[in-house]
């Protein structure tokens, strides 16, 4: 579908991706860990975006296989949500993805 | 207002009050917690209460200052939200305020 080309467009154009919800404190967590660790991602805050939010939740779904968010990619790579995401960052790998992505 | 009453016998009736949401993983943190200490909180979802969940939000935040959740309220007290319970966890004075409460 369009909207699915959509999301694969962002996620392999944009080396750090967030689908987000501007309220929830997990994406918070997220961004300002990004933010901490110089890099700017694109944000896409789903309770923003009208009727086409729950679509793009139930669309990543199906990509991905989660729904919840945050949705978090890196260099066109599905991470997983904030949990995954500190957990690479306390291992040291998720400074040597970032780099790798936005290397490219 | 009657539904302030509500909420003023809510939190004097019960030791411990958690105003929450069912999808927030900040809600779902404080409410492990709790169960990890051997404490069953009454637990009040404000997204399962239809139009008055937003109104409870509200008054919540007149009585207490706080419109974020999760809101939660030990011995009557208002303690704050998940990063204030976990603060006081790890100084050691959360178990102290539930066995006060909870022997009330
Ligand atoms: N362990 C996951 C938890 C993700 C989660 O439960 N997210 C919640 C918000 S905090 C969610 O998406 N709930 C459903 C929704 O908001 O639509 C993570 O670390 O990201
Ligand atoms: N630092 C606060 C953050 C609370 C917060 O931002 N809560 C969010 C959900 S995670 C919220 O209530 N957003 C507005 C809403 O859901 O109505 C805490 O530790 O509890
Ligand atoms: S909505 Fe509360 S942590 Fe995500």
């Amino acid at each position: 579908s369009r909207l699915e080309e959509t999301i694969k467009n962002t996620v392999s154009q944009n080396p750090v991706v967030v689908y987000s919800k501007s309220w929830c404190s997990y994406c918070s967590e997220v961004k300002s860990l990004f933010k901490k660790l110089g890099t700017q991602p694109l944000v896409i805050e789903l309770d923003e975006l009208g009727p086409q939010g729950p679509q793009l939740q139930k669309l990543l779904e199906r990509i991905t296989g989660q729904y919840t968010v945050p949705n978090v990619f890196i260099g066109g790579q599905h991470i997983g949500g904030c949990t995954d995401t500190l957990k690479l960052y306390r291992k040291g790998d998720l400074e040597t993805l970032l780099s790798d992505a936005v290397a490219k």
